[in-house]
């Protein structure tokens, strides 16, 4: 996170708004709403308090305009720069403008006005722009179906007003750092000739043209999954890769969804009702045959036949021996099986079903 | 992969004013094209690049003119 310099803020802790005028995208109760909630998310994590005023001045004043509107900030039309605010202080101090020129909404279509006013404000307070693509303050509009304080922007109103009077302190999601020496990772799959590393919300893209990690939040490629997945796995022959999650799963094309998911695991592979959930799958594009692990056992599914091949679950360690009884997630790539169990990853040879190389999980980001 | 196609003149144009706009580079009308090549320029391309986690090359590639064209804040990223 980062502080506006001089470290501007208000001396005050309870602060009044008022919107001056609705843009007409949205019924004045919706903007109502997206800003009030937005007021909620710092005041909930702060000492601050925010009361709506309908007359007169007050600290933080909402409007929407367009162009130049006699700020010396000019809006730019459709798209581009989207709002912006001015750090705590008197008269335009505070105040926070949306670029009526943009389609405010509430919803996923761009803009959400919830997800603006909730970083404008940050900056109405005393917060600059993070780094944290996982924050708040980030300053690229990225909208994930969730608008909620990253722990970098708690740390951050944080250090200007102090701890909220809440008897628990609240958090937030952190994000995960690719060279952190204790990163574990939900799930793992191949993609396109690509990898995809899978953690909380976000995905890890890793790829021999550009060797900086690309971070970004999985809703940029694939809206409605959800975040927290179990497992991954592409049929690469169907260019298909599926997602798990509890006992449903989906299935994309590239970036398009598949229609009719999420389906369960039941009726499409054939799971007993006893598993409710996939701790790591892996499909072989040469045999069709795709291993699903499920704590210490593992069941091997045809893809072809599209049915549970016969005589399983097995035990992990009858054929993937010393890579422990629970795995997170597992890809293949050159023949070689990848299992990762916490911050450990295993090279594994299925021919002579011998582990080749213990390696750190976040080994093939380039630390 | 083809080569990067040489960078466009709107490209140059976008470089230049998102620099202006959020990494104070102050422009004082000068012709862009002399500017572009001008270590002021450089310098800006490589704070933002570093500011968005991206190669710091000082150079507009692809990822960074991907980056300069999304929507976002129209608060600078580096105070003036």
């Amino acid at each position: 996170f980062a502080l506006t310099p001089g470290n501007p803020r208000w001396e005050r802790t309870h602060l009044t708004y008022r919107i001056e005028n609705y843009t007409p995208d949205l019924p004045r109760a919706d903007v109502d709403s997206a800003i009030r909630k937005a007021f909620e998310l710092w005041s909930d994590v702060s000492p601050l308090t925010f009361t709506k005023v309908f007359d007169g001045q007050a600290d933080i004043m909402i409007s929407f305009v367009r162009g130049d509107h006699r700020d010396n900030s000019p809006f730019d039309g459709p798209g581009g720069n989207l709002a912006h605010a001015f750090q705590p202080g008197p008269g335009i101090g505070g105040d926070a403008h949306f670029d009526e020129d943009e389609r405010w909404t509430n919803n996923f279509r761009d803009y959400n006005l919830y997800r603006v006013a909730a970083h404008e404000l940050g900056h109405s307070l005393g917060l600059s722009h993070s780094t944290d693509i996982g924050a708040l303050m980030y300053p690229n509009y990225i909208f994930n179906g969730d608008v909620e304080l990253a722990q970098d922007d708690i740390d951050g109103i944080q250090a200007i007003y102090g701890p909220s009077q809440n008897p628990t302190q609240p958090t937030g999601p952190q994000t995960p750092q690719a060279c952190d020496s204790k990163l574990t990772f939900d799930a793992i799959t191949t993609i396109r000739g690509e990898m995809m590393f899978l953690k909380d919300r976000f995905y890890m893209r890793t790829n021999s043209f550009y060797p900086e990690v690309e971070l970004n939040f999985i809703s940029v490629f694939w809206p409605t999954l959800p975040n927290k997945l179990d497992a991954a796995y592409e049929v690469s022959d169907r260019d298909e890769v599926r997602f798990f999650k509890g006992n449903k799963y989906w299935a994309v094309q590239g970036q398009d969804v598949l229609r009719g998911y999420p389906k369960d695991i039941y009726s499409s592979f054939g799971f007993p009702r006893t598993v409710n959930h996939i701790d790591a799958a892996v499909s072989e594009e040469d045999t069709g045959k795709t291993y699903f692990f499920v704590a210490n056992k593992y069941w091997r599914y045809d893809e072809r036949k599209r049915s549970m091949d016969a005589g399983y679950p097995k035990m992990i360690a009858h054929e993937f021996p010393g890579i422990g009884d629970k795995i997170d997630a597992v890809f293949k790539k050159d023949g070689f099986f990848y299992f990762f169990h916490g911050t450990r990853q295993y090279k594994f040879d299925p021919r002579t079903k011998r582990i080749l190389t213990l390696l750190k999980a976040n080994s093939w980001f380039n630390c | 992969f083809p080569a990067s196609p040489e960078i466009r003149e709107q490209d140059v144009e976008t470089v230049q004013k998102y620099l202006e706009n959020y990494y104070d580079l102050k422009s004082d009308g000068k012709q862009i094209e002399k500017q572009r090549n001008s270590g002021l320029v450089v310098e800006k391309l490589k704070q933002m690049q570093e500011f968005f986690g991206l190669k710091v090359t000082g150079k507009p590639d692809a990822e960074t003119l991907k980056m300069m064209k999304q929507p976002r804040c129209g608060v600078p990223d580096l105070a003036r």
